[in-house]
């Protein structure tokens, strides 16, 4: 699975999210890549996210809008928000992580799996690429 | 101006550091750093973060290195299915696209759902029939299959055949949901999407 979330000079914000799902699905299996509010969101008031992993628990934890509610009703930061959702999905069994950024610029990148392929780069001229 | 750009990612894996050899993880490194600047072009030349998200992704899943588009994993039938979508902040909007088999990079035609059709989310022979009216080229499925994926299917359909054992992924009740493989021959090593 792969994916993206995007802050634009305007302050607009965007995610999206493509995968060919899980090695020999069958039954016509669709995991959390296109649902929308468990493996993408986007919402300007608080965060775009997209997430990769186990997608039967991330659809059950419909992880990408707990995110958004979390900072938008509870005024959490991106991070905490995200780490509580994470959260979720683990003690729900789920394996997998996610990563967003905020209407402030902010990102998060959390997994709770040995690697997660990922980075980001931003107009402080801040640039990461990581795996484990 | 307001501060701008974007984080990707392209899977999380029971995968460690010493189970990728040094050129992999420099290719990993280039194709990842190569997905986050086609992305922060379109954010710095003013573009909006809904094409950037595009742009970032299209470089992904042109790579046999992810499962997304051309590399994408086999489902039971020995085809690949591919899903995607794709959400705008600003107005809430959302186009999503599941089951796709032929066409090339998948989070395009979420856009297009978004965008040019009055639905959030098309599947299967239906969003094809879709991308054809936009004048899409749909690619044979071969297209995305890898070596690796096929046999990394072969793997899977062995171990399901001998009963899944330890390598069956098991949900918090115990139930066997499925048997998935990663990018290399030890079976205890799961890909998580």
């Amino acid at each position: 699975t792969v994916g993206c979330a995007a802050l634009d000079k305007r302050g607009n914000l965007a995610a999206g999210t493509s995968t060919g799902g899980m090695t020999n699905k069958k039954f016509g299996r669709v995991g959390d890549s296109p649902i929308i509010g468990a493996g993408t969101y986007a919402n300007n008031r608080t965060c775009a996210l997209s997430a990769t992993g186990h997608g039967e628990y991330f659809i059950r934890a419909v992880v990408g809008h707990d995110v958004s509610a979390r900072m938008e009703y509870q005024g959490m930061p991106l991070e905490k928000a995200a780490a509580a959702t994470l959260t979720n999905v683990s003690a729900l069994g789920g394996k997998g992580g996610v990563i967003a950024i905020d209407h402030d610029g902010k990102v998060t990148m959390q997994f709770n799996t040995p690697g997660m392929f990922r980075g980001f780069r931003l107009s402080t001229g801040e640039k990461k690429v990581a795996m484990f | 101006m307001h501060s701008y750009g974007l984080v990707i990612h392209a899977g999380a894996a029971a995968i460690l550091r010493k189970d990728l050899s040094p050129e992999l993880q420099a290719e990993h490194q280039a194709k990842l750093s190569e997905a986050l600047d086609a992305g922060y072009a379109v954010l710095d030349s003013g573009g909006e973060a809904i094409d950037a998200v595009v742009a970032a992704i299209r470089v992904l899943e042109d790579s046999p290195l992810y499962n997304a588009g051309k590399g994408a994993v086999l489902n039971a039938g020995g085809v690949c299915e591919l899903d995607a979508s794709i959400m705008d902040g600003k107005a809430q909007a959302a186009g999503a696209v599941a089951g796709l088999q032929h066409i090339k990079n998948p989070i395009t035609l979420a856009r297009d759902v978004m965008q040019k059709s009055a639905h959030v989310m098309l599947a299967g022979e239906g969003a094809e029939k879709f991308a054809r009216e936009l004048g899409y080229e749909l690619v044979p499925n071969e297209y995305f299959q890898t070596p690796l994926r096929k046999k990394q299917l072969e793997k899977a359909k062995e171990i399901e055949a001998a009963g899944g054992g330890h390598t069956a992924i098991r949900d918090a009740e115990g139930r066997i949901s499925f048997v998935t493989i990663d990018d290399h021959a030890d079976p205890e090593r799961h890909k998580w999407g």
